[in-house]
């Protein structure tokens, strides 16, 4: 169990204040405005209507010794970019800042946030990828080129076996499991003779553009 | 190259303009604010200022042949509304619309929105998971209980062999690959000689209970 606070309780710091509570963490949820903090107050542990400019309140409430402080109080930049140098000062090891442009992350960063999130942008683009390639459902970036995605089988694949797809010598594609609908189960090592059906989800590994020659060919 | 309709461009819309032009797909944007318009322009195929809530104006853009439009025009709730009905009603397959609230999502929602991202919030929760199981570093979840997780190799791993540490027999937790850091490579198959190093990232999927347990055992 771990000591979180979160500073400001607009959409994102409401958000992250209910997960870190759903997952039985400790959270200290901070804000200037009084319904806020009593939206958050059935949840957290320690919900506060207050400055977090005030250093000493942050010294307070034990900020400098949580596990991480979520600074996430709105477009007024001045105020998030202050209490991240705060906490900073006071010893905090991880400070997470929302920002709401590339200005205003840059400056975060320059007063010492160890990461900065811009929650619009970073969807923005995960649902721009996903649009633009419609069969791939998911992807989670692993390295440079390297990606573990989601995609539906095209129409090379219907109806015929995983030995004759040949996904790694054909396509250097690795199939990591099959996803089948209905009834909803997970098969890790597919058998060679596994056919694959329209409502499948194919759980693959491989680089960015092997995958994609797999989704366009296959 | 599919085209795709975005009304609204702040940061959201901004970035998914961005983004879907960078993945080299005709991107229709519309504001009503011209300096917004004028941002986007250098980038996006048409560069629109205009009001969204003018049917007519949508159909000349030809958005509802689009492969989908997104819709993010901020906080006053009855244009993002309007502007999903009426695309819905002149037939465009994929509306994604951004909302500010769950209520706002559930009128989009009702007014026949294919998609409702709340940014904020789907930001929240991914961060605030990643921060309260800190050496899983990101996951995506597969069905009801199986994840593919990125964790770091705990003590009972760091120098042991892949054979020694029984992965799949004692965690029932399948390695993926290994992701080493230092130089950046993927190892796919990794021989069962390989000693694990703490600046290893291994790629595990398995039951989140599980993954969990070898997080917290290992
Ligand atoms: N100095 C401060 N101390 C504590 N709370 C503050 C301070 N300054 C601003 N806040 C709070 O931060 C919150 C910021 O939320 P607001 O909705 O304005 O911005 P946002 O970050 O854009 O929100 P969202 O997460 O919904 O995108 C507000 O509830 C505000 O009261
Ligand atoms: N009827 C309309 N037609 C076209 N554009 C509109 C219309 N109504 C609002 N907009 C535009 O939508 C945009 C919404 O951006 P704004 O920054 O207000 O909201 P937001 O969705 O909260 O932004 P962000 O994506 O940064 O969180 C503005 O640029 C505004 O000019």
């Amino acid at each position: 169990m771990k000591r979180f606070g979160v500073i400001g309780l607009g959409n994102f710091g409401f958000y992250i204040a209910k997960t870190l509570s759903e997952e039985k963490h400790e959270v200290v949820a901070i804000d200037t405005n009084q319904a806020k903090v009593q939206k958050v107050s059935e949840f957290v542990d320690m919900a506060v209507v207050g400055d977090a400019t005030d250093i000493e309140l942050l010294k307070r409430l034990g900020l400098a010794e949580a596990e991480a402080v979520i600074v996430s109080t709105g477009d007024e930049i001045q105020y998030s970019i202050l209490i991240t140098m705060f906490l900073k000062e006071l010893g905090c090891n991880n400070v997470v800042a929302k920002a709401t442009s590339e200005e205003h992350a840059r400056v975060l960063e320059k007063v010492g946030a160890d990461r900065v999130i811009i929650p619009e942008k970073e969807m923005a683009e995960k649902s721009a990828k996903s649009l633009a390639t419609p069969n791939m459902i998911d992807f989670v970036p692993l390295s440079e080129d390297y990606i573990v995605a989601e995609i539906s089988p095209g129409s090379e694949m219907l109806h015929r076996s995983l030995s004759e797809v040949q996904l790694r010598t054909r396509y250097n594609v690795q199939l990591l499991a099959i996803k089948e609908v209905i009834p909803d189960k997970l098969i890790f090592v597919p058998s060679p003779d596994y056919k694959f059906k329209d409502s499948d989800i194919l759980l693959v590994l491989g680089r960015k553009e092997d995958v994609e020659k797999l989704r366009r060919n296959a």
